[in-house]
């Protein structure tokens, strides 16, 4: 099985 | 802001292609065109647009505004321009408006419409300049339809690219599916070629529900760009004329 990931946990808040 | 467009088509396409996965956007405007970046409301799937100023003529933009905008008011107001209408957006500073007009092209139609700004108070995410591992160009329309056939199968697709070629893998209940393809070149008609540049081989695995989504902006390009680096968000890129764009990128599922 596998979890989405947020993009949050790539790209910084600006 | 005035910027004119020949053809409205261009905008209606690219609206559609986007309003279901986000709502409400801030069009941001300034002297090298028009860009808009939004997350869905899960958080997992990003558009990122830039008309640039090239894409318009006339292009004016004298103060960096952000039109906040509803896409389904903009959409039921896009309805009545015509795909080869010319199409012109105004502003005026600190606008509570955006004005649109559409002229026909063989008539002295002249239809013109007013939406009302909404303040959006948006997250602007910072996206880092990647070397992608895997960079796959192909018909925008066999990438369709790939997404399509295995999302009947599956919530997720596994994409898996090395020196053989990408591979599209999905598990589902009834069974399991693969498309392979491999670096080809059509000598007849280039945008039905396969370009594929690897430095390192890439195995990921993303919800096809996103990105049968992101399929809507098909009609927008011929061609579509994959770019997939292990463990970063895979970008899909329809590119338009003049350099301007529609960007997509998706957060990958990654196993427990």
């Amino acid at each position: 099985t596998s979890h989405q990931v947020k993009l949050l946990a790539f790209f910084n808040d600006k | 802001l005035e910027a004119r467009l020949e053809q409205a088509a261009m905008l209606k396409r690219v609206v559609d292609a986007i309003k279901d996965l986000v709502q409400d956007c801030n069009f941001d405007c300034n002297d090298s065109g028009i860009a808009l970046q939004a997350m869905d409301n899960s958080h997992v799937a990003l558009v990122s647009m830039m008309l640039k100023s090239e894409s318009f003529s006339p292009f004016r933009c004298d103060r960096n505004i952000a039109l906040g905008i509803n896409l389904t008011s903009l959409t039921k107001v896009l309805r009545a321009a015509q795909g080869d209408d010319i199409l012109t957006l105004k502003a005026e500073d600190a606008p509570d408006v955006v004005n649109l007009t559409f002229e026909s092209p063989e008539s002295d139609r002249l239809s013109e419409y007013d939406i009302k700004l909404m303040d959006i108070d948006q997250e602007h995410l910072g996206i880092p300049d990647t070397e992608y591992a895997a960079t796959i160009t192909l018909p925008s329309s066999e990438f369709s339809r790939i997404t399509r056939d295995l999302s009947a199968l599956s919530e997720s697709v596994a994409i898996e690219c090395t020196k053989e070629g990408v591979k599209f893998t999905c598990t589902g209940d009834i069974g399991n599916g693969s498309v392979s393809l491999r670096q080809h070149t059509n000598v007849e008609n280039d945008a039905k070629s396969v370009d594929i540049s690897l430095t390192e081989p890439v195995a990921l695995t993303f919800s096809l529900k996103y990105l049968v989504n992101f399929c809507k902006a098909a009609g927008l390009s011929d061609r579509v760009r994959l770019c997939l680096s292990n463990e970063v968000p895979l970008l899909v890129e329809y590119g338009l004329s003049n350099n301007s764009y529609l960007r997509f990128y998706l957060a990958p599922k990654i196993g427990d």
